[in-house]
């Protein structure tokens, strides 16, 4: 498939053109978009190749037409339905986070198996029993799963997530889900983004 | 220097090892790590020797030793204390976040703008008033800054790290710093974790 790496670029390139389109930019060529994200101009061409657009010369690109192009290919363009389970700390600050609409990622429903939080409205999200999850998933579609329940809790959560037919899985949870083949996991490890970090500030402290 | 994917891999290593070790293993294999963590064999020699160890021909790795090879490279083998600014959302999760310790974090003070958050404390952590970092940043000799405030904010907060002597910015605000070539700066971007799991998804339901 297209390369990671590029396809974690796109959302920057879309956030400039979106900037970019508000100013009224009509076309932008790969050199401005180089220039103002610091990457050069051929990676620029590769990164938004692999939406499926290609540039026309002198031109560039039609702003418009390239918005169109990376947000279809991320599908953004679509209200990605999301439901996110485990609302403490972690779940409580993506709940939070309105930008994520402007990602395409819309949160419907949130779970929780403290008694205390459930039927709590939690952001503009009601907070449901787990058991609940199966019968609102199927009747809303929903494709996504946001996993922020401990370590513990999280094979077992992700399994009933897959029961329920969820078919992508957003996993803040720091363990290895066993999953079928056929199903999306996205990990996010902060502790990953943190050694980079750390080592590289061990590196210039010798 | 040492590959970043090589880096963001570490962790896991040091999570396996550690359990490894609570279970009395003395010595490991590549062999071993690698089916434990879906990697080839091949792969995890390399990641290891990222930190400057070699195996050992028919006993592979004791260890303790490669536990303290991997913490000595990360830099997780002396506690970096960090100051946090921006207690919203994102802020407060991550002030609640105890595994932080594992990964040889310590958030030692927070600040913020707001005067109704001045003063309190939140999961054992005192928030001040951001003036008082430059004194503090001092005293404690804090090398790490987490940066967890909104995106209008988060230029001007950069740079107030920066001349409290902040070597080291882990930035989880959308926007792209402009800090002096000597400041380590590591982004975190939720949404290219989102778009790779957004643009799979869409690929597959075409
Ligand atoms: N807080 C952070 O900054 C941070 C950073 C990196 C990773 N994470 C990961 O995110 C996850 C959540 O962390 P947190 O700090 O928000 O934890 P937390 O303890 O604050 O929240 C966990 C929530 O999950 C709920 N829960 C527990 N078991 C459940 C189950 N079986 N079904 C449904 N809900 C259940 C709890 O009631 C609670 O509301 C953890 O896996 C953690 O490792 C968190
Ligand atoms: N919440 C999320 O899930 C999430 C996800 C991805 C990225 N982010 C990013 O993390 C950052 C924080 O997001 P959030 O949801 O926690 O926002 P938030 O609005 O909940 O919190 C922001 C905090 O920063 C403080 N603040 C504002 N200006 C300040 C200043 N000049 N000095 C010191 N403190 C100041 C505010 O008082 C507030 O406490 C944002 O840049 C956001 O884009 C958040």
């Amino acid at each position: 498939g297209a390369p990671l790496p590029s396809i974690r670029r796109l959302p920057q390139y879309l956030q400039l053109l979106r900037q970019m389109q508000t100013k009224g930019r009509i076309a932008v060529s790969c050199t401005h978009l180089a220039d103002d994200l610091g990457f050069t101009s051929t990676q620029v061409r590769k990164d938004l190749a692999v939406t499926g657009i290609i540039g026309k010369p002198k031109v560039g690109y039609i702003t418009e037409e390239l918005i169109a192009s990376i947000e279809n290919f991320l599908g953004w363009n679509n209200y990605s339905d999301a439901f996110l389970v485990g609302v403490g700390n972690m779940g409580n600050a993506l709940l939070g986070y309105d930008d994520f609409r402007l990602h395409g990622l819309n949160i419907v429903a949130a779970f929780d198996a403290n008694p205390e939080k459930i039927g709590k409205n939690v952001h503009n999200c009601e907070i449901f029993a787990l058991d609940k999850m199966y019968e609102l998933a199927e009747r809303m579609h929903i494709q996504i799963g946001i996993l922020t329940v401990p370590a513990a809790a999280a094979q077992s959560v992700a399994s009933e997530m897959v029961l329920a037919g969820i078919r992508a899985i957003w996993n803040f949870s720091p363990i290895a889900l066993e999953v079928p083949d056929s199903i999306i996991v996205e990990n996010v490890r902060l502790y990953s983004s943190l050694a980079v970090l750390t080592s590289r500030l061990a590196n210039t402290n010798k």
